[in-house]
């Protein structure tokens, strides 16, 4: 099993990918160069997932694209179940964002009455009871968790025995799934915090 | 200026630190094996900023985070204005967990009569012709935009010119800003791209 961090790193690759309109081919350096790393690191990270690109010409900016989309498995359309059709559910299921890039949210889940029953955001939404149901019929694997704290390990619970396999939790509360569930505590802590190192050592200049 | 990166790294080395509660001190090497990283990488990181931890004894726990925490500016309590006060706008500012990590989202921007003028999630809505007054007052140095992506670039140009020296932007819109401000794209894809990794590559297992 290769190391998560290459994929996460294969990830921003594949960002610096997209964004080059004009040129055919990369080298390994100029790639390295746009994430602040090395020509090393960037081929020891492809030539785990397979022989890509000529040696001394580089990579073929196009076939690179693909590669890279198939190994993280973007050839394909993925829809998610989310939990939790409030403020932060509904601003998630109207986002143009995530269709782009091959993510579909098709179903929500939500125990307030006058939610259930209706579409928000062009989204169905039900009682979490009828998750396994719903959840299997679809064959659907990735959820993401958008209710209170005190309801979000009862609700990965139920998307977990539904057939989910990867979870992207909102909330603010630490929910634990076996090791076969890849879990995502989404925190822009990180973010704000890279924020504020800029803002004290911007001043230092 | 030291690499963005390792600042990067440093919030994650505070985010490990928080979750020890027993251990007193802690070495390199185990720093840097919750991190998947080296040693040698923890060592590198943290003396770019000064001296930390006795030779052979490793750091100690207590220390290291305060000394982190002034390292990114931790140690005060900072203040956010958001503009666009929507569905994403309004779950941000009633949000807990900023608040627990010393930041503050105190006023909000909006160009809708019925939100300006009132207070959502108890923080005061103005309309955003009034940034520049209020945000100087207050000091405010960091912003979120949360606005749709035709009004995105517009809400960064009067942040900037209200002193606001780092954002973190919501919208889909690309967005400039003058290389004195910290601009930041939130982009769940390359979690959910980590997830449909997981997924593919656990099937295998
Ligand atoms: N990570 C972040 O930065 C961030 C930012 C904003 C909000 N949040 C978190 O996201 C969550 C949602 O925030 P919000 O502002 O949208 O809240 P909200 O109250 O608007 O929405 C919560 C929704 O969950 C539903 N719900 C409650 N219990 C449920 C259950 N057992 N099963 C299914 N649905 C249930 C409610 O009916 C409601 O519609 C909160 O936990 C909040 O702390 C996180
Ligand atoms: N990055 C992500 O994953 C993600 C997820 C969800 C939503 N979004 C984005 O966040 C933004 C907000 O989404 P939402 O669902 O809350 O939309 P929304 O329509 O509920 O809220 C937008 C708010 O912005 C206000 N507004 C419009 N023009 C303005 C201006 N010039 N100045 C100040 N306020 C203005 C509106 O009055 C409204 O209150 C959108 O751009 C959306 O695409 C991003």
């Amino acid at each position: 099993k290769s190391p998560e961090n290459a994929a996460i790193r294969l990830s921003f690759y594949l960002r610096c990918l997209r964004k080059m309109k004009k040129e055919k081919s990369i080298s390994s350096e100029r790639l390295a160069q746009f994430m602040g790393t090395s020509g090393v690191r960037v081929r020891k990270d492809l030539s785990y997932f397979g022989q890509f690109g000529t040696r001394g010409k580089g990579y073929m900016i196009g076939e690179l694209q693909e590669q890279i989309s198939k190994i993280l498995g973007l050839d394909r359309v993925w829809t998610i179940a989310l939990v939790g059709v409030g403020k932060l559910g509904t601003a998630l299921m109207g986002y143009p964002g995530f269709r782009k890039s091959g993510f579909h949210i098709k179903v929500g889940f939500d125990v307030k009455p006058s939610k259930i029953g209706r579409k928000i955001a062009s989204v169905p939404v039900y009682h979490p009871y009828r998750m396994p149901t719903i959840i299997r019929a679809q064959k659907i694997r990735m959820g993401m968790i958008t209710v209170p704290a005190e309801a979000a390990q009862e609700s990965a619970d139920l998307l977990i025995i539904s057939g989910i396999r990867a979870i992207l939790n909102f909330s603010p509360a630490v929910v634990v799934a076996p090791s076969y569930v890849k879990l995502t505590q989404v925190d822009f802590t990180t973010q704000l915090e890279i924020m504020t190192y800029f803002i004290i050592n911007r001043t230092k200049e």
